[in-house]
């Protein structure tokens, strides 16, 4: 009767899921960007806790998520026929499946487009980085990209692969996985809060000074630390602000300006109408600094003239002037001073003159950006981004205005799978 | 319960009912060639209703491999009798997967083509109906693109593809 009772539920579910989504093969077709998932309770494994079971599968469903636009939530309260993706281990038949698990060696799961994932419970399945047995996380993801509409994929390093590769410590998603999901879902966007590299200064075994810098894009209360030279995001991101960046506000920053000269190293975050310096030796914000400043501190009360809340700022070293930006203007501030720059505040588009007429962000910037990889400014607002003309541009073009924009790209042919998770699945 | 004896599993056992028919002939290989659509694409998504039938046992394939190796014997006298002729399409999909798997492309169930087969694998058919003509193909044209040119764009046309790989104006598949 169980049996019979399963084979109705998934026969109506599965025709109510095809009828909602019109799929069609060979095309993306989870209509939504939140997609439900279950471990159904009657297809535990006998092989690892279910806690460990359920902890895997988020991991792997994460995996999916901070690559594609797609985002999966576990569900445990809504009738199992409305679940989007249903997990279940079994062997022999199982679940009034129509294909017969075969024991233990060579079949270790299977799973349909749009559909559910069973694993073959006589298989010996274990957790990540523990060098024997199947690892049920890389079959786990090898899986769900079946159930988002990837096929089986014959090239070394794809965990689309149809056979099982030993685990290696930390597999990941490459670069072509990346884009083969994104082909079908499209690559991730959204508007960032404030994006910054880091500086920090280390010491070497032999005792000299480094300094290193580190590039972050920040999104309300998370961040992504961005790895240039892999042209992705840090495995794992993004992150909550409040786990990262102590005494910052857990909703995050408007702006990030770091004050670095002969005389000055200092690092600033602004939210709203309050500013905080950063402590980069000791990892937190400062609640009082050398000086005897107390932080939080009103903008009005550290840079006089300068209005708040503020989209976005950055410190120029050429002039060694704090840019900030509000609506369509900019407030020039001048460090040494400590006051605003005469003739401020200007209009963005005539400090910072298009290139190509009708090509510029106008007002309302989400992030000034210098970046040390790059060696230049950038203006980034919603998908796109302005890079601003700087020297080497224009010693070769030099008719080219100063601090021209030159023409808008999109934010994710520069920064690649910037990818936002579910909030439950954040740390 | 599968019998262990250590405190973190690592000894498990498995029950010899338990363990999977290996590949060992070439009728199971026949059969494994079958099933994950070498000889002709399977319509896997049809078999998720409950309703759907199951794809063929390895007892139906031993029967046709039997009757193909009877064939074969009784055709060629002189033959050899310990390697029978196999079929053209078994051929042409042993020679489709040992290219796909990176294998010796020999056209012969040899032991490397058997280590492969009986890896552990993943149960959903490695060529699809109808998705062999859109997200198969669509995803390996992407990533031949990728691989011979990486200045191409991700919509790359086919033609180019068909040009850097074989030459021919078939549709590219990897």
């Amino acid at each position: 009767e169980k049996q019979r009772h399963l084979q109705t539920l998934m026969r109506k579910s599965i025709g109510r899921r095809k009828r909602s989504t019109g799929a069609s093969w060979g095309h993306a077709a989870f209509a939504k960007s939140v997609l439900t998932w279950r471990l159904i309770g009657e297809g535990y494994s006998s092989q690892l806790s279910v806690d460990e079971q359920r902890y895997i599968f988020r991991l792997a469903f994460r995996m999916w998520s901070e690559v594609s636009p797609l985002q999966f939530v576990e569900d445990l309260r809504s009738p199992p026929d409305v679940i989007d993706i249903r997990l279940g281990f079994g062997t022999g038949r199982h679940f009034g499946c129509s294909q017969r698990f075969d024991g233990a060696g060579r079949e270790f799961a299977h799973a349909w487009f749009l559909g559910d994932i069973h694993f073959d419970d006589d298989e010996h399945f274990t957790a990540p980085n523990t060098g024997s047995g199947i690892s049920l996380l890389k079959v786990a993801v090898h899986e769900i990209g079946h159930v988002l509409g990837l096929p089986h994929i014959y090239r070394s390093g794809s965990i689309m692969q149809p056979s099982y590769r030993p685990q290696d410590d930390g597999f990941e998603l490459d670069w072509l996985d990346r884009k083969a999901i994104q082909n079908l879902y499209g690559g991730c966007g959204g508007r960032f809060s404030t994006v910054f590299d880091w500086i920090r200064k280390e010491r070497t075994a032999y005792g000299e000074v480094v300094v290193r810098f580190n590039t972050y894009f920040m999104r309300d209360g998370r961040y992504w630390l961005y790895e240039n030279r892999s042209n992705r995001t840090r495995y794992g991101d993004p992150v909550s602000v409040q786990v990262g960046w102590h005494g910052l506000p857990s909703s995050g920053v408007d702006a990030y300006v770091h004050v670095w000269s002969r005389d000055t190293d200092a690092v600033y975050f602004f939210k709203g109408a309050q500013y905080w310096r950063y402590d980069s030796e000791n990892d937190q914000a400062f609640t009082e600094d050398a000086d005897g400043q107390r932080y939080p501190r009103l903008i009005s009360e550290g840079f006089p003239g300068v209005p708040s809340p503020i989209d976005t700022a950055y410190y120029d070293r050429r002039d060694a002037h704090i840019y900030f930006f509000r609506g369509s203007m900019v407030y020039m501030f001048d460090v040494k001073a400590n006051k605003l720059a005469a003739k401020s505040p200007r209009k963005m588009t005539e400090l910072f003159p298009a290139l190509t007429p009708g090509d510029h962000p106008t007002s309302n910037l989400d992030a000034a950006y210098f970046s040390y990889t790059h060696n230049a400014l950038f203006l980034l607002k919603g998908a796109s981004y302005w890079r601003v003309a700087g020297r080497r541009e224009r010693k070769t073009k030099r008719s080219l205005p100063y601090n021209s924009l030159l023409p808008s790209r999109e934010v994710q042919q520069q920064w690649f799978d910037i990818c936002d998770v579910h909030a439950g699945a954040l740390k | 319960e599968k019998p262990f004896h250590s405190r973190d599993h690592s000894d498990l056992e498995m029950s010899s009912s338990h363990l999977a028919e290996l590949i060992t002939d070439t009728g199971t290989a026949q059969h494994f060639l079958f099933k994950y659509g070498f000889m002709k694409p399977v319509n896997w998504e049809s078999t998720q209703s409950p309703d759907a039938d199951t794809l063929p046992d390895a007892d139906i394939f031993s029967e046709d491999t039997v009757s193909l190796v009877q064939e074969g014997t009784s055709s060629s006298r002189s033959g050899d009798t310990d390697h029978p002729r196999e079929s053209p399409d078994f051929v042409r999909a042993l020679l489709e997967f040992q290219r796909l798997s990176g294998l010796p492309v020999t056209g012969v169930f040899d032991d490397a083509t058997k280590v492969a087969m009986n890896k552990p694998r993943c149960g959903v058919p490695d060529k699809e109906e109808d998705q062999i003509e859109t997200s198969t193909a669509a995803v390996n044209r992407n990533e031949s693109s990728e691989l011979f040119n990486t200045t191409a764009t991700p919509q790359s046309n086919d033609t180019d593809v068909d040009v850097v790989q074989n030459g021919t104006s078939d549709k590219a598949e990897t």
